[in-house]
């Protein structure tokens, strides 16, 4: 991993006395290909290295009898702090129903994870209501159906109508049915596809969501940062939520999105089963990403 | 890259960084560089526009393989295998190649073996329907196995030239699912001899790096004889199957533009290596 690749950079450096800034320009090429390697976006990388460079040339590691423990401590904070920090609690509305909205690309996991996000906000006490805004996909409505049933959540939805107007009604029967929740799960689109990119921006303009959450696959690459500009200048996104991380991929993609975006992770997908999803831990993420 | 440039640093720096933004991979892209550097220096070339034709070379000499092709001419039926992680696109391109046998004349059966997630056989029942292809089932929760065995008897008894067996979407690092994945194919191995024509692997254009491991465990678990690259209408360049063409030589045989059924073409490693530098 990083700490034993920066351990041999400092190893040959031994014995030549104090460190200089070309012996931490050694190391910062050793961490920039680490996260490059880990599909963290290639600008991204620029910026952080240059970030985590004007710390790397101070005292604490100039001084210090194991430079590239100090280097790796460093690189660490700095990503767990870029990738913490922003507001990763849920937010509510004061005037029920509360709306949250999963959107992004195709086959991300926004229907198993609008499933498992109703699920945690059960165990919270709340009542969700699914909602069925996807209609162009085969069978899309009869999954968010069945794993109504699996969970035990109510699932709207109006068969081959406009989601805007599937969206708009939901409020309606949420109100009738007691619930105090909606969760819209839309269908997969590009970012560059203006008609149906305009369509999300018709839902939200309609019922004024209370949280917009783009669903990014872990395993996404260099293309994450492209997705996650284009959903968040479109939409203004109010957090993320991260797919498949029970997968073996490093996920770059976490630092790409919210140094893109500045929205934080909130959740985590760990598994195909309805309760797999979990807090974002942004230092346990940054080691991750680190390998 | 502007075509009158002069070969410096910045140059060559410029050209990394785009097959790196392209998901090629930092090895990979370095090692493209510095090939494409040293037939430069050896070729005495200045203009910089030569050096995007000589990488475009390299790139589609790196993807153009013997066999890029789909393989069914040996037996009758043709075995399809489709596997992947979740999500990729497995069912959508299922409905795809269906679709281009159909308008071929060749009679097609598919078989709905993702027993397992929500509404899965009937997302692939609407597709059989739709490109008019009879689909064979079990209910949901039934052995994959044992849809895989009756679909296997239904192509040979209705003169089937080609089954294409959908799966159920499975990270590569999960043991127990590979080992399931390996036994569907000892399955059809039993059945048919010389085991399924194609295992096609179906990997998601966005896909980072994790890409070379999930086609290094599926080759392993099952074998891959081509990879199915999807969602390439995106913005993601899909330079992932450098990487893995390199070090496994499995040649990209389709690409999947589109969510219709009509939005699947043949691989064509020149479109691809210009498609990379736009
Ligand atoms: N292993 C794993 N699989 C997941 C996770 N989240 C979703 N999946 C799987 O990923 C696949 C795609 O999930 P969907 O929920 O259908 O994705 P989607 O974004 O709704 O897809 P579209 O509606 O087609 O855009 C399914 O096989 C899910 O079971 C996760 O956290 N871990
Ligand atoms: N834009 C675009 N979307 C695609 C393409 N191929 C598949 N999709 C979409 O990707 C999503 C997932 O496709 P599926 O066919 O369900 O993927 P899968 O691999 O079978 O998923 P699991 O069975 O859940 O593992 C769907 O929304 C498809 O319409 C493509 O080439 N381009
Ligand atoms: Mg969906
Ligand atoms: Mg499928």
């Amino acid at each position: 991993g990083l700490s034993q690749r920066l351990q041999d950079v400092f190893k040959k450096l031994r014995g030549k006395g104090k460190i200089s800034e070309d012996d931490v320009n050694l190391a910062m090429r050793e961490v920039r290909l680490a996260l490059l390697e880990a599909d963290v976006n290639f600008k991204v990388v620029k910026d952080f290295i240059g970030r985590v460079k004007e710390r790397a040339i101070g005292q604490e590691v100039l001084q210090s009898l194991t430079p590239g423990q100090q280097i790796i401590k460093i690189v660490h904070d700095e990503m767990a702090a870029l990738m913490g920090g922003s507001e990763s609690k849920l937010t509510f509305s004061s005037r029920p129903p509360t709306i949250f909205m999963a959107v992004g690309l195709q086959g991300a996991g926004k229907t198993t994870t609008v499933a498992k996000l109703g699920k945690v906000l059960v165990k919270q006490g709340r009542k969700p209501l699914l909602v069925a805004c996807d209609i162009y996909r085969p069978a899309a409505i009869k999954q968010l159906q069945v794993l109504g049933e699996q969970t035990g959540i109510p699932v709207f939805a109006m068969g081959q109508n406009k989601p805007l107007d599937i969206a708009r009604a939901s409020i309606e029967y949420a109100k009738n049915r007691g619930c105090d929740m909606i969760i819209l799960d839309t269908a997969g689109r590009l970012h560059i596809d203006s008609e149906m990119m305009d369509e999300l921006v018709q839902i939200k303009e309609a019922v004024k969501p209370d949280e917009i959450l783009l669903v990014v696959d872990a395993m996404t690459g260099q293309d994450a940062v492209n997705v996650s500009d284009h959903f968040n200048s479109q939409l203004g996104l109010s957090g993320v939520i991260l797919t498949k991380l029970d997968g073996d991929s490093r996920g770059g993609a976490a630092l790409s999105v919210k140094a893109v975006t500045g929205c934080a992770i909130k959740f985590v997908g760990m598994g195909e089963k309805l309760d797999a999803l979990e807090p974002f831990y942004p230092d346990r993420m940054a080691s991750r990403i680190l390998g | 890259i502007q075509s009158t440039k002069k070969l410096d640093e910045d140059f060559w720096e410029e050209l990394e960084e785009i097959l790196i933004q392209a998901d090629v991979g930092v090895n990979t892209s370095l090692e493209l560089v510095e090939k494409v550097k040293q037939t430069a220096r050896k070729k005495k070339i200045s203009d910089s526009s030569e050096v995007m034709s000589i990488i475009a070379d390299e790139v589609r000499e790196m993807l153009n393989y013997e066999g890029a092709e789909l393989n069914l001419q040996a037996h009758t039926p043709g075995i399809i295998m489709v596997v992947g992680v979740n999500g990729a696109g497995k069912t959508t391109s299922i409905a795809k190649l269906a679709y281009m046998f159909k308008n071929e004349q060749q009679r097609v059966i598919l078989a709905a073996a993702d027993t397992f997630r929500a509404a899965a056989i009937d997302q692939l029942q609407i597709w059989a329907d739709r490109v008019g292809v009879e689909l064979i089932k079990h209910q949901e929760g039934a052995d994959p196995g044992a849809v895989v065995f009756d679909a296997i008897s239904a192509a040979k008894a209705r003169k089937a030239d080609v089954l294409i067996i959908d799966t159920a979407g499975r990270l590569q690092n999960k043991t127990n699912l590979m080992k399931e994945i390996s036994k569907i194919r000892k399955i059809i191995e039993r059945e048919i001899p010389e085991g399924p024509q194609e295992v096609l692997l179906v990997l998601d254009a966005t896909t980072g790096q994790n890409a070379i491991s999930q086609a290094r465990i599926f080759e392993e678990a099952t074998g891959v004889t081509g990879i199915v690259l999807t969602k390439l209408d995106g913005t993601a360049k899909g330079g992932i199957i450098l990487g893995i063409a390199s070090e496994l030589k499995i040649p990209v045989k389709f690409v999947g533009v589109g969510e219709g059924m009509d939005d699947m073409k043949a691989f064509d490693p020149e479109v691809f290596a210009r498609a990379l530098f736009e």
